[in-house]
């Protein structure tokens, strides 16, 4: 889930 | 979301509308690599598989969908839209992207993803995903060859060419900002060492603009 982070961006 | 992140963003847009106003003014498609773009549309179709899985904002999926739909439009006037169809030089754009970009970063993403997370951590979606950033660092790689053989670069051309540079540069400045400004913040290397890669790759290109600009001359590439 830490993964998540840098998926907000594009 | 930060000034860095949405100007980066938006750098991107501009540098796409750039081009295909580029294509559609000039009637021509000289100088401009349509395999990059395919390189991009492998890159976005396989970072934004999360659009079915993950909802972040409002922002996030639509620029994710402008990004696919418009690299699509681009790749699309180019190879089938007459007049610019024929005036598309193939032996000019010649990098073997299979055996050089996509084939090397699929075998480098499943080696770090899977050092990364191991087999019971493995998820196709990560792995797609760290694909992409890998292929994103030297999708423009094909455009700066075409550029090279050229050398005498159009004056939209190489607005696009900086858009899409000072995108990325602009990113580099938004990890800095984020790893200051935000708590909880996370490192992600390969992120990062792709990231700085690919804005590396535009250094030459950027001397030669600004000469080019400064001088107020023809912009054309040495030998």
């Amino acid at each position: 889930i830490d993964d998540l982070y840098f998926k907000d961006e594009l | 979301m930060n000034i860095f992140r949405l100007a980066g963003d938006m750098s991107h847009v501009f540098s796409i509308l750039v081009l295909l106003l580029r294509l559609r003014v000039a009637k021509n498609a000289q100088g401009i690599s349509v395999r990059t773009h395919e390189l991009f549309l492998i890159v976005f179709l396989t970072r934004y598989l999360d659009l079915f899985t993950t909802f972040y904002s409002l922002y996030n999926s639509i620029m994710k969908i402008l990004y696919i739909v418009s690299t699509a439009s681009i790749i699309y006037t180019i190879k089938f839209q007459e007049p610019i169809k024929s005036t598309y030089d193939k032996s000019q754009d010649s990098f073997l992207y299979w055996q050089f970009a996509v084939a090397p970063c699929a075998v480098l993403a499943s080696v770090t993803h899977l050092i990364g997370s191991g087999i019971s951590g493995f998820s196709f979606i990560e792995l797609l995903w760290t694909f992409s950033i890998y292929l994103e660092s030297i999708a423009i790689l094909p455009q700066l060859i075409v550029l090279q053989r050229y050398r005498e670069v159009e004056n939209l051309t190489g607005n696009y060419i900086f858009f899409m540079g000072a995108y990325r540069f602009l990113y580099i400045l938004n990890w800095i900002y984020r790893a200051n400004f935000e708590a909880h913040y996370q490192h992600h290397w390969v992120v990062y060492i792709c990231g700085v890669l690919q804005t590396l790759l535009y250094v030459d290109f950027f001397y030669y603009y600004f000469k080019s600009k400064k001088s107020g001359g023809r912009f054309t590439l040495p030998t």
